[in-house]
Formats: C-alpha cells, structure tokens, sequence
C-alpha cells in the first residue's frame, strides 16, 4: 500500500491511498484503501490522513476517521495517529500505520508494525524514515 | 497562509532489509514529486494524486506495477482520492489491468456521481474515459510471484503437518 496526504498553502487538504491488497487474497476481496473513513479521508476543517496495514482491522476500526476526530479534539497529529492505532489494536488486534496532515501544516506519521517508509517536504526540506 | 506539506507514505509492513534503500529512495522521490506539482501551482488533490501515481509506477511497492498477488495469481487493486475541500471522494475496487488505479478513481470523482466503483465495472469506465488497458505481466514482479509461491509452500506444509490429510481445497483466506 502507499499513500499520500497534501495541505496547500490555503489550508486545502487531500488525500489518496492505492494498493495491490496483500498476498494470496481472495479474488474479489477488497480492503481498507478504497473505504471512506479508513483508507483515507479529508476534510479542510480538520486535516487528511492515509492509512496502511491489516486492511480488515483497518475498516473495522475506521481508523482514517477516527485519526482525524482526535486530531479535531485538538491533539497533535501524531498523538492522534498513535491513538488510533492504539484502539485498532487493543479492540482488534489489528496493526498498521498512517501519515496525516493538519490543515494547518501540521505533520504526523507513525506505525504500530515493525516499518513504514515514509517522507515529506515541508518549506523545502525533505524529512524520511522507514523505523 | 499555511507552509504546504506533501507526505507519502510505502506502506506499513515488515519491510525486509534488502528493500529499505530503494523504499526510501522511492518514497522520497514521491515527495519531491507531489511538492514540485503543488510549488507549480497544482492543486492539493493533483499533488497528492501526483506522488501516488510516481509510487504506483515503483516496482518496489505494493501498489500499481509490483502490487502483490491474489491466490489465483492475479493483480486486483484498489485506490481512493479525496479532496478536503470539497469532501468529494473517487475510489475504486478490484480493479485490473491498469497502470495507475489512482487516476481511475480521480475519474471516478469527477466524472460521476458515485464514490466508488468495482471490479469489470470499474474496468469498462476506465477504458470509456480514455485509460488505457495493459497486459497483466507489466504489472506483475518476480518478487511477487516468490512471495506468492512461498505463502503457498508454508500454508500446505503447515496444513498438511497439523492436518495429516491431503492438500487444501484453496480455500479463501486474507
């Protein structure tokens, strides 16, 4: 899965998600990428995130959206993804990651699973990791 | 006035360690992608779709070109575009034979009514609206038949070592 989240410089946000699914799937089965509110979601008001892991945990915890309604309660992006991983794997046992975005440029990426790569500019600098 | 950002992600996994350079290389070329988009004057949504599409094209990731393998040796994808603004969202599902899923779903935003479309659906509107359908093969890597092929080693060997019967109907599994 990979995935990304943009602000503008007027606060517009975005987000998109894509993804081969995971290994030996089903044919026909369908995971958390192309879900409202768990693959991805967006909305000027608050932020965009996007979201990678266990795809079944992921739509059950409807983690896109849950990220970006802590994230709306005022806690730091980051916090608020760590939160959502956090219930997704204490009600589910579901693991993942997610990157996010405030409308206010604010950044966040974090994982519950061994690795993520990921990356951003933000005034001209490159940030990335993969621990 | 905000600063704009562009974040990408490669996806949240055991990444092995033979993977780590040219993951990285890829996410950050993403980024750089998307930023260039958004710093030319594109909106936030071409940006994002920007850098998805430069992930979708990297073998590395599952996703586009190197996504992983169903249990019948196919490539069936899914992606989502959404735009803050707007709250518009394009999303397909189990969708074959293309390039890049996320601007079938972008189309899928700004052509029609619907959020979401699947599978020969979502395959006859791309061919309507121009996508060009490719051969399965351009998408599919060595790296993913490998993995694909020692999922199923372990599976039957692991069934037939606590089951003591034959080999397994393929049954459906995540």
């Amino acid at each position: 899965t990979v995935g990304c989240v943009v602000v503008d410089r007027e606060g517009h946000t975005s987000c998109a998600t894509s993804t081969g699914g995971i290994t030996a799937k089903m044919p026909g089965r369908v995971g958390d990428t192309p879900i409202v509110g768990a693959g991805g979601f967006a909305d000027d008001q608050v932020g965009a995130v996007s979201t990678t892991g266990h795809g079944e945990a992921i739509m059950k915890a409807c983690l896109a959206r849950h990220i970006t309604s802590v994230m709306g309660t005022g806690e730091s992006v980051k916090s608020s993804i760590q939160n959502g991983l956090a219930h997704m794997e204490s009600r589910i046992k579901g693991f993942g990651g997610a990157i996010a975005v405030s409308c206010k440029g604010e950044v966040g990426t974090h994982f519950s699973t061994p690795r993520m790569t990921w990356a951003y500019i933000q005034a001209g600098k490159l940030h990335y990791g993969i621990h | 006035m905000v600063e704009p950002v562009v974040v990408v992600h490669g996806g949240a996994w055991a990444v092995p360690e033979e993977l780590w350079d040219e993951s990285l290389q890829g996410v950050k070329a993403a980024a750089r992608r998307g930023y260039g988009v958004l710093t030319a004057g594109g909106s936030s949504v071409d940006a994002a779709e920007a850098s998805v599409v430069c992930l979708e094209d990297n073998p590395v990731f599952d996703a586009g070109t190197g996504s992983v393998l169903t249990f019948d040796e196919q490539v069936e994808m899914d992606a989502i575009i959404i735009d803050g603004t707007t709250m518009e969202a394009g999303a397909v599902g189990a969708i074959r034979n293309v390039l890049n899923p996320v601007k079938v779903a972008r189309l899928v935003m700004e052509k029609t009514d619907h959020i979401m479309l699947v599978g020969d659906g979502a395959n006859k509107f791309a061919a309507a609206h121009g996508v060009q359908e490719v051969d399965p093969e351009v998408l599919i890597t060595s790296l993913a038949r490998q993995t694909l092929a020692k999922y199923k080693k372990y599976t039957s060997t692991v069934y037939h070592l606590f089951n003591k019967t034959e080999k397994p109907e393929t049954s459906g599994h995540e």
